[in-house]
């Protein structure tokens, strides 16, 4: 028998309403369940060949495609390289409000002291209330050294100041906490774009909660639009998430999930595993 | 003021020569796509479009009426009745004072909305008090009093102290013998599987006896946001929801499906950072930029 266009619309739509609540945002759903109707329409299956578990195949494979995109990033590599040419990596953190970029960067930080990295952080927040106060609290419990200016300091100059206290003093990362911001807000992106232009970063990594839905897919287009993401850190990973903004971030941005966040200590900090999202999402 | 994609849903299907059957059900995916796309639940999606379906069918055009205005008259029906009760305000009984809980998951908004709230009524005439009952997050009593000091409110707070409870009661007494009309409680962030965090959550709430338990909501949560809610909402009734970060992209469906799905009423939006950007919730409005 063939794949009908029909059965094959039939069979797609659960499977789109299934992604969507597994939270992939319904613009990536609708283009891959196009991109699988086009592979399989007219294609000739076997009399007791299941359609519905050909599709299913089809959409797994498809989804561990795309969370492991080709370009690669790898924190140790890159710190290893950097250190022998004696220069500081760069790490800047951006984000929409609240999604985890402090805590993470404070997670991160301890992860490199632990392998054995002089790291220096910059309370490049320099608008939201205790922001530097709770940069501050976190870099002592990690024992890490935090350049700060005062509320309302240019997060360019604060970020810049760090890279210099890096470079003079032979500090292997430098991790710089941004605002949270609005993609939707022209002045905060340019602000942003504005950091990354000054301290010309060697990785600008975007922060998403797990919990969020279509806008995850929104966040990630435009901070990448904006700043170039080089790869991305998923939070929240712990709060009985299906996962499927993953999809979402990795997709339109091209660029891997390096990390994922699994509670508010310093240590629930994890590698990505893509075969345990593409299993949730598809549960 | 009806949104976008509603209109553009309508103004598709009377684009047609026939108002038939295929036509019909095009509309009705097309509302789905919306409301999918807005982060409301699957399956509060596939019920209302059954339920507009099911009446586009079989009602009779109301006199008066043409084809487009009835379609629109029934999605704009049955898009209201997901959004439960109509305008909620907070009441502030007085002669006492007068206990607002803020739960939450981690990074929702609440710090920021109990400041928020505390100058909403400040405006008003209240005599505010916030009480920073978050014993976990590092420099969050930095956080609440800062917000304070802009507004001048007091902060009752204690970075030292390790039971939220204890602490909690302690400054909700301090306000109550200066004669505070309104204590804004603000709690730490917590999110359904963290048990002892619910547990806790619970036993604050029993102990300070609050007027109104809110739960403050992101608008960016997805699918979420309903098992999260009624997982709260059973710890701990909740009075109302805060909305935040409305002045994004996200349209707060996972907020309204929360909403139908703890039957709690929205009471406020947080349209920004700042502290006056709070609003009272106003069900078209929300409608509106929902299907925008
Ligand atoms: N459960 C859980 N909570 C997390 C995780 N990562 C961060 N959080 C919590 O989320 C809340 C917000 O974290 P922050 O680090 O302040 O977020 P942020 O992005 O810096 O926030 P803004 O700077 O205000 O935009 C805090 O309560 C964190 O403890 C995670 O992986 N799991
Ligand atoms: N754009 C926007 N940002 C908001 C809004 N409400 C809160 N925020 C931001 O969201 C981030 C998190 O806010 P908090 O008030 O710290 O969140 P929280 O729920 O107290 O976080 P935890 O205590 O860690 O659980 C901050 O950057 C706030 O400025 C809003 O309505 N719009
Ligand atoms: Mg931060
Ligand atoms: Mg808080």
């Amino acid at each position: 028998k063939t794949l009908s266009e029909e059965s094959l619309d039939e069979i797609l739509w659960d499977f789109k309403l299934a992604l969507v609540s597994a939270d992939v945002a319904l613009p990536v759903a609708e283009e891959l369940a196009e991109k699988i109707k086009e592979t399989l329409v007219g294609k000739k299956i076997g009399i007791l060949e299941n359609p519905r578990k050909l599709v299913l195949d089809v959409l797994r494979n498809t989804l561990l495609k795309i969370l492991n995109p080709p370009s690669k990033v790898d924190i140790f590599e890159m710190l290893e390289k950097n250190r022998k040419m004696g220069k500081p990596t760069v790490m800047l953190f951006v984000g929409f409000n609240g999604t985890g970029k402090t805590t993470t960067i404070a997670k991160l930080a301890n992860l490199l002291k632990k392998h054995g990295y002089s790291v220096v952080l910059a309370a490049a927040d320099t608008f939201r209330a205790g922001s530097i106060e709770q940069l501050e609290k976190l870099a002592k419990r990690v024992g890490v050294r935090v350049i700060k200016h005062q509320y309302g300091a240019d997060p360019a100059a604060v970020a810049y100041d760090a890279v210099m206290h890096a470079k003079a003093k032979g500090i292997d990362a430098v991790l710089i906490d941004t605002a949270g911001r609005v993609q939707t807000d022209k002045n905060l992106m340019d602000e942003m774009k504005k950091i990354a232009r000054v301290v010309e970063p060697d990785l600008t990594i975007f922060v998403g909660d797990a919990l969020a839905g279509n806008d995850a897919f929104e966040q990630a287009q435009k901070f990448h639009e904006a700043v170039g993401i080089d790869c991305s850190i998923l939070t929240k990973v712990d709060a009985d998430v299906k996962g499927g903004s993953s999809i979402s971030i990795v997709h339109v941005t091209g660029k891997p999930i390096i990390f994922i966040g699994t509670g508010t200590s310093l240590d629930d900090l994890k590698e990505f595993d893509p075969e345990w999202f593409v299993n949730n999402i598809l549960s | 003021k009806l949104g976008y994609a509603l209109s553009n849903a309508v103004g598709k299907l009377l684009g047609r020569p026939l108002a038939d059957e295929r036509a019909i059900k095009e509309f009705i995916r097309d509302i789905q796509r919306a409301l999918l796309q807005a982060d409301v639940k699957v399956e509060q999606v596939l019920e209302v479009s059954k339920r507009i379906e099911k009446r586009a069918f079989s009602e009779k055009l109301p006199p008066g009426f043409s084809r487009r205005e009835h379609l629109i008259k029934i999605a704009y029906e049955e898009l209201t009745q997901l959004m439960g009760k109509k305008s909620y305000r907070l009441r502030i009984k007085p002669n006492k004072t007068n206990v607002i809980m803020l739960v939450g998951i981690q990074g929702s908004g609440k710090t920021t909305s109990a400041a928020k709230l505390a100058r909403y009524f400040q405006k008003k005439g209240y005599k505010v008090g916030l009480v920073c009952a978050d014993t976990y997050r590092l420099g969050a009593y930095e956080q609440l009093l800062q917000l304070g000091k802009q507004i001048g409110v007091n902060v009752y707070g204690d970075p030292s102290a390790k039971d939220p409870v204890d602490l909690a009661l302690k400054g909700i007494e301090k306000f109550r013998k200066e004669g505070y009309d309104v204590v804004i409680v603000d709690t730490a962030g917590r999110h359904k599987d963290e048990e002892s965090l619910m547990r806790e959550m619970k036993e604050l709430a029993s102990k300070i006896k609050p007027d109104e338990v809110i739960l403050v909501i992101d608008a960016t949560i997805g699918q979420q946001a309903e098992k999260q809610a009624k997982a709260f909402h059973e710890s701990t009734p909740i009075g109302s929801i805060f909305v935040t970060k409305l002045d994004g992209s996200a349209k707060g469906g996972g907020a309204l499906s929360a909403a139908a799905a703890t039957g709690a009423p929205i009471s406020f939006i947080g349209v920004g950072e700042k502290v006056d950007d709070i609003e009272e919730f106003d069900p078209p409005s929300f409608i509106g930029r929902l299907m925008g």
